[in-house]
């Protein structure tokens, strides 16, 4: 009684039922079951310090390497159906989620709404979502190279050059197009995106990903403006909404590939839809 | 007639860096967001009348022969799309023409926006399929309202109260085509399901 689980085919995930988080993902055809929990959070903006650098259009650069988290308990609404069974959860005023498992499909769909970020408070917030798998992931992740090969990339570590760290966690970030992916001996664990953003695994068995900012200061590397772009209607304006979909799926070693590649093809190949009104007896 | 040029102009611009990364100023933002709407629009009319041509029984070759006109829906996520919350009339289909712009066949779930729960999903043979609906959710209902006015300029009055979701198999490089028309009476046959929906505390 204390997880829900959903998941109408081969996929399941679980829920905590007090603390509203996801649990774990288990997928009954190959047998692969990971602990997981996902969560949104945001790191502040930095505006300048002793460096003067502020994070801003060309830069990420937060105040601290630990951001605050959205919640840690959420409210879930369960829907269940014979084609989809979908979990929304509310994690504040301004960041929603839905997760939709289809019978049809191995891998969960993760459909973010965030915004307008509020900056009442003087602070520019960068949001993000947080997987975190229970895998030994030994530094190593990979992600996209312009939405072509996957590759790998080590946790405060460049091949090419001494590093040395001075941002831990933007410093480990990369730009992602169609994915990321970790795995361990036994499991691969892959997130694809429907949009080009960043992100990293900041810890062993984490991926994260960098879904909207919103700050108050320029980073003086040109653009001249903060990032905060506003929607208007008639004199009201408020910070952007954005509002798209990440897809996770588990896999056993070495046979997530196949999904990474033809998933991503169908992700920025969607099928064209379009409507008409035909008489019933007509049509053809 | 109808073309790809200002899809094309866009996407040129479009590559700009300033573009691909995000460091425009909001006002060059903007500017693009203009051009690559253009764009859209007039790509989405080159592909409706492409699909009357394809659909149409009587063209022979000549497309300006065809009578149907098609529309896409570009804020569906958002679940505003008219052509599918209208009313059907009795005798009349909503028609759902997919196209599959890759080389394999695949199965996909469509989710259209509708305002009547008593609807009937059939395939090109007439066949029914499996059909589920899910009521909209007030996040979708909220951002509905602020950015259908906000891109479209029309006071949206009215939310769609549901999505209807039914998977469309369509083949590689091609199409299929979705009928869905009001049940007179709904039988207990006709594989269309209402979510159940609960809270747990």
């Amino acid at each position: 009684e204390e997880t829900i689980e959903i998941g109408p085919g081969n996929l399941k995930l679980s829920f905590s039922s007090t603390s509203g988080q996801l649990k774990r993902m288990f997928n009954a055809k190959t047998g692969v079951d990971i602990p997981v929990q996902q969560s949104y959070l945001w790191y502040s903006s930095s505006t300048g310090d002793s460096d003067g650098q502020a994070s801003g259009a060309y830069i990420f650069r937060p105040t601290g390497s630990t951001p605050s988290v959205a919640s840690r308990s959420v409210p879930l609404k369960i829907i269940r159906g014979h084609l989809v069974d979908e979990v929304h959860q509310q994690f504040s005023p301004w960041i929603s989620q839905i997760i939709r498992v289809y019978k049809h499909q191995e891998h969960a769909e993760f459909e973010f709404t965030v915004g307008p970020i509020p900056v009442d408070d003087s602070i520019g917030k960068e949001v993000i979502t947080r997987l975190t798998a229970n895998m030994a992931t030994d530094k190593v992740f990979y992600t996209d190279s312009n939405a072509r090969d996957f590759i790998k990339r080590i946790r405060d570590y460049r091949a090419d050059w001494p590093l040395t760290v001075t941002q831990p966690v933007a410093g480990n970030y990369y730009p992602i197009n169609l994915g990321i992916y970790m795995e361990d001996r036994n499991s691969e664990f892959s997130v694809l995106v429907d949009r080009a953003t960043g992100g990293s695994s900041i810890k062993d068995g984490e991926i994260e990903l960098m879904l909207h900012r919103r700050m108050l200061n320029d980073d003086s590397r040109g653009v001249g403006e903060p990032l905060d772009e506003l929607v208007c209607l008639n004199v009201t304006c408020e910070g952007l909404t954005v509002r798209g979909n990440y897809y996770v799926s588990i896999n056993k070693r070495g046979a997530g590939a196949q999904w990474r590649r033809t998933a991503g093809q169908e992700i920025y190949s969607p099928l064209i839809l379009a409507f008409s009104h035909e008489d019933s007896e007509k049509w053809k | 007639s109808p073309n790809t040029d200002g899809l094309g102009d866009a996407l040129g611009i479009a590559q700009h860096h300033d573009a691909v990364t995000g460091t425009a100023k909001q006002h060059t933002t903007n500017d693009y967001a203009k051009r690559l709407a253009i764009g859209a629009t007039e790509a989405e009319i080159v592909v409706d009348s492409a699909l009357s041509c394809l659909l149409s029984s009587e063209t022979n070759g000549n497309c300006t022969a065809s009578k149907s006109t098609f529309s896409q829906c570009q804020l569906l996520n958002i679940s505003f799309c008219p052509p599918t919350e209208e009313d059907i009339p009795q005798g009349k289909s909503l028609v759902v023409v997919a196209y599959n712009p890759l080389s394999w066949s695949r199965t996909d779930m469509i989710r259209i926006p509708v305002n009547n729960d008593n609807l009937v999903v059939k395939d090109s043979t007439g066949n029914v399929v499996e059909s589920q609906y899910l009521e909209v959710d007030t996040v979708t209902a909220k951002l509905r309202k602020v950015y259908v006015e906000a891109y479209t300029g029309i006071s949206d009055k009215h939310a769609a109260k549901y999505w209807l979701i039914f998977p469309a198999s369509v083949p590689p490089l091609g199409w299929n085509t979705y009928f869905i028309s009001k049940e007179a009476e709904k039988a207990g046959n006709i594989d269309s399901y209402v979510s159940a929906a609960d809270q747990p505390t």
